[in-house]
């Protein structure tokens, strides 16, 4: 089972007498109450547990380093790893479907992302997919008003497949076109056919998944069934300007292979960052 | 006399495991673990007792002594002054405005006279949200212009309610990060002014460790009688509530479990543990 694993490794590590070793215990620990803390999934906080012991065993300290900065490398490496090589995200025309949990931050993301295009010069359209949300279409159209894009919705209409057909064939020539879909739980099978219908009409470049910083042990789930019905291109950590730490987003990174975009530091439409992963795992570790 | 329980570590090592997969915060996960020890210290297996069992009893039973807290009445609690005020605030997204239109729903049922006031007058499409709530509802909305004074519109609801009986006014705000300095100042302003009788705090089930910092951040910033836990439907397990009641000391008096009118249940600790241990 997987805390018998957890026991061995803790007690592999306590069982030795060394004074290295007890640090070792000591600061392994640590890092495992920090990754905790921040929500990094359970079972990748057991298997990174695992790789750090196991690297601290087989590699010797740097000489200008010291046992506890060795380790804290040690899972800051195999952190950075998990996320990937950041991807430089240009800006260039795509047709581009946000999906997510409820209240993530999909429809506020949306008008980020048309203010980036529109600032590196391209005519962008918010597509008002939601057709669920109470007062949605008027969120959204309030929000393209804000940033100078053109907006596309279809009030009263429950088929969200007929908006995006709308909203395609009127904007055919445009740059970029971004569709703001409703929260969803991904694991139920009906919300989950919604998206792929929408991504069968508009075969989307990029789907980007939105969440929240401060999502915790089903980040991962919900991030792998999202996958299964429309190929996660993407992801941004929306309210890091919160207390949370956004660990959720790394098993979303695992489950999908997708890399973590952007990040939203606020509630306006300026508050959109490039992911810079070191001064996010620096964060997150805390 | 039976046979001694024996080691626990595996089995508190397992559950502790199983208890952060469910949200419940590390430091509520560990204190479970010590209190379920101090609870199975010396106790013995009985002949014909089946072990497992005994450790998930004490489980439950250790679970519902975290979980003890008196639970405000609230639908009893309105009738006793008119108008009776309810203030909702919480993080970005948690649910206030669906939850704010639960309650509406739920008052109306009981025959209160219910305004709703919105005061989330910064967020794009607030105001129509909750005006459209109002309408479905056939509930009264007080509403200012998008950009004006929060605290105004929770004013001019008290007072228009002020001159009906039994009368229930639900203040639904703008969300707010716990570290936004002038949206704290701005959300004390709108509890000074409007005086509610009842302050409730959403809560997303589907947040980690950050709930119980939300929720102390906000408690300590304006003050906070009850907890509304949202979402409890996207397949969480919920474990946050046991770290929010157990840690904070403040009662969950609903869980949110959907998107419409009807889906705001009276927090009940028997569904819950069921929900958790299993
Ligand atoms: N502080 C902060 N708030 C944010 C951020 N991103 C979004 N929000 C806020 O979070 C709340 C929810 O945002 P929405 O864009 O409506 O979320 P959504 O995912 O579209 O919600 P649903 O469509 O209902 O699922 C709003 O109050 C936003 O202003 C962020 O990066 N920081
Ligand atoms: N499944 C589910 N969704 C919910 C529940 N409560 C709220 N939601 C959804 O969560 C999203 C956000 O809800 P809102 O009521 O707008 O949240 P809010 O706190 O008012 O958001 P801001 O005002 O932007 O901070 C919407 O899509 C709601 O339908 C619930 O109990 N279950
Ligand atoms: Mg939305
Ligand atoms: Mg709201």
């Amino acid at each position: 089972s997987l805390s018998k694993s957890l026991r061995e490794t803790l007690r592999k590590i306590s069982r030795s007498t060394s004074i290295d070793d007890n640090l070792i215990n000591e600061v392994v620990r640590e890092i495992q109450r920090a990754l905790i803390l921040a929500d990094v999934d359970i079972n990748l906080t057991i298997e990174l547990t695992r790789k750090v012991e196991q690297r601290a065993k087989n590699e010797p300290v740097p000489k200008n380093s010291n046992p506890r900065n060795h380790l804290i490398l040690i899972v800051y490496e195999e952190l950075l790893n998990i996320l990937g090589k950041p991807r430089e995200f240009k800006a260039k025309p795509a047709t581009i479907m946000l999906v997510g949990l409820y209240g993530q931050g999909k429809t506020t993301s949306a008008g980020k992302l048309a203010r980036f295009y529109i600032k590196h010069g391209f005519k962008v359209v918010l597509i008002a997919a939601d057709t669920q949300r109470v007062g949605a279409y008027e969120q959204l159209e309030q929000i393209s008003k804000q940033v100078g894009a053109d907006f596309f919705g279809i009030y009263g209409e429950k088929d969200s497949r007929k908006i995006v057909s709308g909203a395609l064939s009127k904007y055919s020539n445009w740059d970029v076109k971004i569709i703001d879909t409703s929260g969803r739980n991904a694991l139920n099978e009906d919300l989950l056919e919604e998206i792929r219908g929408i991504a069968e009409i508009a075969k989307p470049d990029e789907v980007m998944l939105i969440l929240d910083a401060s999502i915790g042990q089903q980040a991962g789930k919900q991030a792998e069934a999202f996958n299964k019905a429309a190929k996660i291109t993407g992801v941004i950590i929306t309210k890091l300007d919160g207390t949370a730490k956004g660990g959720g987003a790394i098993s979303a990174v695992a489950k999908t292979g997708a890399p973590i975009l952007f990040i939203g530091t606020g509630e306006h439409l300026d508050d959109l960052e490039y992911f810079n992963p070191a001064r996010f795992l620096s964060r997150l570790l805390g | 006399l039976g046979k001694p329980i024996g080691d626990l570590d595996e089995f508190t090592d397992d559950l502790k495991i199983s208890l952060l997969e469910a949200d419940v915060s590390l430091a509520t996960a560990e204190k479970l673990s010590d209190n379920l020890k101090g609870k199975l210290k010396g106790k013995r297996i009985k002949f014909g007792e089946d072990r497992d069992k005994v450790l998930k009893e004490a489980v439950k039973s250790t679970i519902t002594d975290m979980l003890k807290i008196k639970i405000p009445n609230l639908y009893s609690m309105a009738s006793s002054k008119s108008p009776f005020i309810i203030l909702l605030v919480g993080m970005n997204g948690t649910g206030k405005t669906t939850t704010a239109a639960k309650l509406a729903y739920e008052f109306k049922k009981r025959d209160h006279y219910v305004v709703i006031a919105a005061a989330d007058t910064f967020r794009a499409g607030a105001i129509d949200q909750i005006f459209i709530h109002g309408e479905k509802l056939g509930v009264k909305v007080v509403k200012h212009q998008a950009g004006s004074d929060p605290a105004s519109v929770a004013f001019d609801a008290v007072s228009h309610a002020s001159k009906y009986p039994r009368s229930v006014v639900i203040i639904d705000t703008a969300g707010r990060m716990q570290t936004n300095k002038n949206l704290l100042e701005e959300m004390k302003k709108i509890k000074r002014v409007s005086k509610p009788d009842f302050t409730i705090l959403t809560v997303d089930a589907l947040s980690g460790n950050d709930a119980l910092n939300q929720a102390k951040m906000f408690d300590e910033a304006v003050g906070i009688d009850a907890i509304v836990v949202t979402k409890i439907d996207a397949d969480t397990k919920g474990g946050s509530i046991l770290s929010l009641i157990y840690e904070l000391k403040k009662p969950v008096i609903f869980v949110g479990n959907g998107q419409t009118y009807e889906d705001l249940m009276e927090f009940d600790p028997n569904w819950y543990i069921k929900n958790i241990i299993d």
